[in-house]
């Protein structure tokens, strides 16, 4: 229990359901119902399971549907993450176990003030990352943007943009937003990428760390078609639609449940209570009998 | 024996008792193994919120352990002595019981409550070796 101190601190694992989700949950599963103790502790993927039945049993708030774009796009990265099997696959950078994909609030639509051609656009973005848990550290974060098809396809686009992180620290009145702010430029040939990725990890960790799970950013940005290098004026702004951009987490689950990089050792090790039969008397490997470590080698080698 | 026995001892033992007879060391019929079990999210009407991989084999062993299980399932000392405890002094003491040793990870594409989409690496999702303990 000491793990599942509640809200975010909750461990992957959760406790026993209510009985009536639980025998709801083993009627699911075809647990054994008089198995009280067999609910507790099961994985965070079936907590994902209970949490559904809790809402439906409850007649709460009915899950979200996922953007179709998100869902697209997490396809994509599981079939580079994984084997068709469904086996992690290793050599990546970050060395993750769990990637999230938040799409802007919806109930707080992005605010877009219409501007004329080439004006600075802004939007506003909301995430709330309640679903990270406290278990799970940040390892990289990225601004993914894609685009409605109605944008004109041309050979590249120019967009420079300006996020700022507002932040409502409610214990100073004095200034009731501090806000970060980055300034990047996005340069893409809209037919070749449907995706752009924006690295953000540095502007972010200090709120993932300090365990924030609400984000407030204003993203104001100007796109221009070609390449600035190439054109010297910003002669033929774009007015670009670009869709609010989703919010994605690299992170390491430090969880049980999750599978840990470290341990790829584990599944051609043997479980550790296997007694390895033993060929000689115990050696220690670094103070062991030179003669009988060579006698030992040779009779090894032959 | 035949020749120590007097002509009038019973006739030596049927060739088929001697089947019998070692058959109490072969391994047993249906020994303790992998079994393959090959399952869809959509059976468990989980596919709305498990979006990969479509399918699903955890594997499990099934089976019964021999008396002396030895090198073949890396089973501790401890599985031989509970194996003649149980058969010699006390058969409330269950036998050796053919479960996992090894795993592998999987791999899980989820959609959450809140609408955001997970990836997740679950440690131990698929049995990969076999023991009697």
């Amino acid at each position: 229990n000491s793990k599942g101190q509640g809200g975010s601190e909750k461990a992957p694992g959760f406790l026993a359901a209510p009985e009536d989700a639980a025998s709801e949950l083993g009627a699911l599963l075809q647990l054994p119902k008089e198995g009280g103790q067999g609910h507790a502790f099961v994985p965070h993927l079936l907590e994902v399971l209970a949490e559904r039945i809790l809402r439906g049993l409850d007649g709460g708030a009915p899950w979200l549907q996922p953007d179709s774009r998100a869902i697209r796009y997490m396809k994509r990265l599981y079939r580079m993450s994984a084997t068709k099997e469904g086996f992690p696959r290793a050599h990546r950078s970050p060395l993750y176990n769990t990637v999230r994909l938040f799409s802007p609030c919806r109930e707080c639509e992005p605010r877009r003030r219409d501007l004329g051609e080439g004006d600075v656009h802004s939007v506003d973005l909301r995430f709330n990352l309640e679903r990270v848990t406290a278990l799970e550290h940040l390892l990289k974060s990225v601004l993914l943007y894609s685009f409605d098809t109605a944008v004109p396809i041309s050979s590249s686009i120019t967009c420079i943009c300006h996020l700022s992180l507002k932040e409502h620290d409610f214990s100073s009145q004095v200034c009731p937003n501090i806000s970060h702010s980055l300034a990047f430029s996005l340069h893409f040939d809209v037919r070749k990428r449907k995706w752009v990725e924006i690295d953000v990890t540095s502007f972010l960790q200090p709120l993932i760390a300090m365990n924030r799970r609400n984000t407030h950013m204003v993203l104001n940005f100007t796109c221009v078609m070609g390449d600035p290098q190439q054109s010297t004026k910003l002669d033929n702004p774009v007015n670009v639609a670009l869709v609010p951009p989703s919010l994605l987490l690299y992170l390491n689950d430090t969880s049980e449940d999750a599978y840990h990089w470290g341990n790829s050792l584990r599944h051609g090790r043997k479980s550790p209570a296997r007694a390895r039969p033993r060929s000689g008397p115990l050696v220690h490997p670094t103070k062991g009998d030179k003669g009988k470590r060579n006698s030992q080698g040779k009779r090894a080698s032959r | 024996q035949r020749r120590n026995e007097s002509p009038k001892a019973a006739p030596a033992t049927p060739p088929h008792d001697l089947s019998e007879y070692f058959k109490q060391f072969a391994f047993p019929q249906n020994e303790c193994e992998l079994h393959d079990f090959r399952l869809s999210f959509s059976q468990l009407r989980w596919d709305r919120w498990i979006i990969a991989p479509h399918r699903y084999s955890p594997r499990f062993c099934r089976g019964d352990c021999p008396r002396v299980p030895g090198q073949r399932y890396g089973s501790p000392v401890h599985t031989v002595v509970q194996s003649i405890i149980s058969e010699r002094l006390d058969p409330a003491v269950p036998r050796p019981a053919c479960v996992p040793a090894e795993y592998r990870p999987l791999s899980v594409l989820t959609v959450e409550p809140d609408g955001s989409v997970a990836y997740k690496e679950y440690e131990d999702m698929i049995a990969t070796k076999c023991t009697c303990r």
